[in-house]
């Protein structure tokens, strides 16, 4: 996967990604957008798959984004098992779900994800409604998770994250990253629009066999939310 | 690249019926998804689903249990094979 938060010059807060995994013909025909409602009102917005309860993807209007992307770490077997027997873990996706349901703000998103034990590791990406209200947290099942924040008064106005822990280099055989670096770069600041968001999600290698969808959100403006089945 | 479908899920509505109406639609590729799936995942991680399953209210928070519950019973599908794909991120990720 390949997930962007970032701040435009206007100081509005975007959210784009693309979702890869296996099972990509499977997962292409099932996916659908989702609105969760509450007392008739849209509560939150979501992209998944028809079956699928948990969610990867979705959106919180006038309050936040998240998605979350594959992290790949450790042992899984026994953890998960001792988890689940012990009550104390959630599975991601449902946390995701959850945070959707229950945060109101950016910074309770963050709380929330932060001090909750989960079944598997992620990279949880989360853009508010606020200047500045973006960050990637790499998250442990236990204990200290890192939290990478824009900064855009110090030139990081955006922060790509694949699947790999952004203080390390990503593989040769898998760098998604460069050239989604390169490609929000080209782009600049200044011109940041769902089309152009677009466009860096459909650069070569950030855009691969395995995107089952694309999305470009902003939490600010809800309305913008857009989904698109990728058939590369 | 196309739209995908939207539809609405009430949470006003019992969790056991809320997604109903978007199983009935996708009844015959879920099931026929969830086969693939199945076959496709390692071995090992059939019996974690079925565990799971088998144990099912007690490892599993609301609303999720009961809506799980639900699109088995409306797909007409075990327990065990919408729990394996529902966690198979949890499950599968490394």
């Amino acid at each position: 996967c390949t997930s962007i938060t970032m701040q435009d010059a206007h100081g509005q807060i975007w959210h784009a990604r693309n979702l890869d995994y296996s099972f990509t013909d499977i997962l292409r025909n099932l996916t659908v957008r989702i609105d969760f409602m509450k007392n008739k009102q849209v509560s939150y917005s979501v992209v998944t798959y028809a079956g699928y309860v948990g969610v990867l993807t979705g959106q919180r209007p006038h309050a936040f984004a998240i998605t979350l992307d594959e992290r790949d770490q450790g042992a899984w077997y026994d953890n998960l098992l001792v988890a689940l027997l012990e009550r104390k873990v959630k599975p991601v996706s449902f946390l995701i779900r959850d945070t959707l349901a229950q945060a109101k703000d950016f910074t309770a998103a963050l709380e929330m994800i932060n001090s909750t034990v989960t079944a598997a590791e992620g990279y949880f990406i989360v853009s508010g409604a606020n200047k500045g209200e973006g960050a990637v947290i790499t998250k442990n099942r236990v204990g200290h998770n890192d939290i990478w924040r824009l900064d855009p008064t110090n030139g990081r106005w955006f922060e790509v994250e694949t699947n790999y822990d952004h203080w390390t280099s990503p593989p040769a055989s898998d760098n998604r990253r460069a050239p989604a670096i390169k490609s929000m770069n080209s782009m600049g600041q200044n011109n940041i629009t769902v089309d152009s968001l677009f466009n860096v999600l459909s650069t070569p290698l950030v855009l691969n066999k395995k995107t089952t969808y694309s999305v470009v959100m902003s939490p600010a403006q809800p309305e913008l939310m857009k989904v698109l089945v990728r058939h590369p | 690249p196309t739209a995908p479908p939207v539809f609405q899920v009430d949470l006003d509505l019992q969790p056991s019926v809320r997604w109903g109406h978007i199983i009935q639609k996708y009844h015959q590729i879920v099931k026929d998804s969830h086969a693939v799936i199945r076959s496709k995942v390692p071995e090992k991680l059939i019996p974690i689903a079925e565990f799971i399953a088998a144990d099912f209210d007690n490892l599993l928070e609301q609303p999720y249990a009961d809506e799980l519950r639900g699109i088995a019973l409306t797909a007409n599908m075990s327990l065990g094979d919408i729990v394996l794909t529902n966690l198979v991120y949890d499950i599968s990720a490394f």
